[in-house]
């Protein structure tokens, strides 16, 4: 499918863009209001003393994510998808020449809050983590699970409202690990900021910083 | 778009092959987990028994939520996306031979979670319902005004959990109203079977009903 082909390419530009750079870029996907921007904040939150963070968000017709992780301290380039279902590597191309690369060493990129579509297009970040929230219920991984095959961390989110909602987190982990064992999961309360540290373990971002 | 255009018709056929058979047809759309399932559920076990009720049941590739609506006494047919991301008319068409459409008085289609592809392809149904929760934040209807221009009743779903979310369902209300003037919005907490007849009501099932 020759769009499917032509994100490719444009993912692999992206992901030399960013080696030439040394900038580490993660793709954040998930559901709709998952905790995606939550994700981002609590990180950046955690990582601006010791690394300079940039950040690609993502949505339809608003700037309101990228209003609120301003604030955190990163650097924000905010891309509307109009009624595209998912970032695609041309928009996040076009964003990247908007920030100073030279200056960042991490780059997050908010995905529009879909399970699916985002699944199909690459961005050429180096890493995927996809947060999910127990709020949900029990079904959304065995739903969903093209997703997660190519997740790299996945945050489960919301767990404090766990038991209201009648839903298991370990259940879920397992899920995600049946569909991908490589997966590294984790709990999160990003609300209270609880599993943040989890996470940037996880994705390996505590090297040199000491956090 | 030649494809929008192919499902245009589509949906037309399908709605003249519901009108035929004297059904009427109602499209469930919502994010992911927001309670689609659960809504068609409730409507099912209250209506009953004075309607004959059928459901068309989207999703990529399980036949979880078939089976849950099976219990409800509902005729179901459950249809698979594979990696769609969202149902379109002409699976809908396919999915409507296989039902006993001279018995039905009813028709749910719950269509794939998802807040941004369903918008743009009409199935044929005569309303469209759309199931949001609390759960996902305060943002969700400002972000994703297409789909809430198209719907005919909204439904703020998960409203016992209001509180811990931090989010007003009244706010959110307003959110709808303020791009749709003309929906009908329903505060409803399916998981206790709360506001179930408002829906019914604001769909207009109770005519000869006396539900
Ligand atoms: N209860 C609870 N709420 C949370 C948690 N994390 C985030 N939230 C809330 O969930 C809502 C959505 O969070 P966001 O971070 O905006 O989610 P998102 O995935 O970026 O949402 P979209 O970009 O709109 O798809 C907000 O009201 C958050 O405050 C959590 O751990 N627990
Ligand atoms: N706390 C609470 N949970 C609810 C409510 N309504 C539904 N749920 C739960 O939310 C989860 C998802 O509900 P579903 O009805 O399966 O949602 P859905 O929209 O059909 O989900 P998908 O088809 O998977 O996108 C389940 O665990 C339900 O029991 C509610 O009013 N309050
Ligand atoms: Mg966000
Ligand atoms: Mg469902």
């Amino acid at each position: 499918e020759d769009l499917l082909k032509r994100n490719q390419q444009l993912a692999q530009a992206n992901g030399q863009l960013l080696e030439k750079h040394g900038i580490l870029a993660i793709d954040v996907m998930g559901s709709v209001g998952s905790g995606k921007t939550t994700m981002i904040e609590r990180l950046s939150s955690r990582l601006c003393q010791t690394k300079t963070i940039g950040v690609v968000a993502g949505d339809l017709t608003t700037t309101i994510d990228a209003d609120r992780i301003v604030e955190k301290g990163a650097q924000v380039v905010e891309v509307n998808t109009g009624k595209e279902c998912h970032l695609d590597a041309n928009l996040v191309g076009k964003a990247l020449r908007e920030l100073p690369l030279e200056k960042l060493d991490l780059l997050f990129i908010e995905n529009v809050g879909n399970l699916i579509c985002p699944a199909e297009f690459p961005l050429g970040a180096h890493k995927r983590l996809v947060v999910i929230s127990v709020t949900e219920g029990p079904h959304m991984v065995v739903k969903h699970p093209h997703i997660f095959r190519g997740a790299d961390v996945v945050a489960i989110n919301k767990v404090e409202l766990a038991a209201p909602m009648k839903v298991d987190p370990e259940e879920l982990k397992k899920d995600v690990l049946a569909v991908n064992p490589g997966a590294q999961v984790v709990k999160t309360s990003l609300v209270q900021d609880q599993g943040t540290k989890d996470v940037i373990e996880a994705l390996g971002l505590m090297a040199g910083s000491g956090a």
